[in-house]
């Protein structure tokens, strides 16, 4: 038996959102520790991971670890019927074929139940090795959404260069070429509006905006972002989920030809 | 010209 109960359906909302731009279909593991995620997207380039640790939900149990195959626009359908201030639990059993939806009204005095059939999903799992990155750079989640938004307009790829002056987006296309610099700001009294860069060594990658507009679906998650980075590595961007997990999101570069 | 990468050429399957 799985059994899982968050306090806000709004949060959940908010994680699909944040995932149904780059998968389609997607196994939800749950095991004793919580519920993880991971998917590509269909061109294989992103890789989404999200993980949701037990401490996060007001209830949770999993007798054994199951994967429920999740078709995530029937998901997404389902979350919508919920308010966002109402309860939510998820059901399933050991060898079942559905997930049961629960919802409560803060009040009390509505209850939903949907029942959405499970798929069987043949995901690849990738080992992705935990590591040290050449430069980090965290900001406000709501500046590098602005930042992938406006060079969309310039052109399809951005180069994100990490100096000791701090950290230039540059996209260039037909009709010219747009530069957003953010310097080191470590010293701004609210640490959700600090842009903090460590690094080892100067670095400048490539990536295509188009992913990275998808990664921003997942702004309203966390008020920070830090973007992780290597040369010719894949890069990481990582949104907190408040203590008890978060969503990382992997994207190839562009290499040079 | 710039060419998009594969993820799989970065990490391994499980």
């Amino acid at each position: 038996m799985f059994e899982a109960r968050m306090a806000q359906a709004a949060l959940l909302k908010k994680v699909l959102e944040a995932v149904k731009d780059l998968v389609t279909d997607a196994n939800w593991d749950c095991t004793s520790a919580g519920i993880s995620l991971q998917a590509m997207d269909s061109s294989h380039v992103s890789l989404v991971s999200l993980l949701m640790r037990k401490d996060g939900f007001d209830m949770y149990r999993c007798d054994r670890p199951i994967s429920l195959g999740i078709n995530i626009a029937s998901m997404t359908k389902i979350m919508k019927c919920a308010n966002n201030n109402d309860a939510v639990t998820l059901r399933a059993e050991d060898e079942g074929d559905t997930v049961v939806f629960t919802f409560e009204s803060a009040d009390q005095e509505k209850v939903s139940e949907f029942e959405m059939k499970l798929m069987d999903i043949d995901s690849e799992h990738l080992g992705i090795p935990e590591r040290e990155h050449t430069a980090t750079v965290k900001m406000p989640a709501s500046e590098f959404h602005g930042i992938c938004r406006d060079l969309s307009t310039i052109g399809e790829t951005v180069q994100v260069s990490v100096t000791k002056e701090g950290v230039q987006f540059t996209a260039s296309g037909d009709t010219g070429k747009g530069t957003i610099t953010l310097r080191n700001n470590s010293s701004v009294d609210e640490e959700s509006q600090q842009v903090v860069i460590t690094m080892q060594e100067e670095l400048s990658l490539s990536f295509a905006l188009r992913y990275l507009n998808f990664f921003t679906k997942a702004t309203a998650l966390a008020d920070s972002v830090t973007l992780s980075m290597t040369a010719d590595l894949p890069l990481v961007v990582e949104y907190r989920i408040e203590d008890t997990g978060y969503i990382r999101y992997f994207l190839a570069p562009k290499i040079d030809d | 010209k710039a060419k998009q990468a594969s993820l799989m050429s970065f990490f391994s399957k499980k």
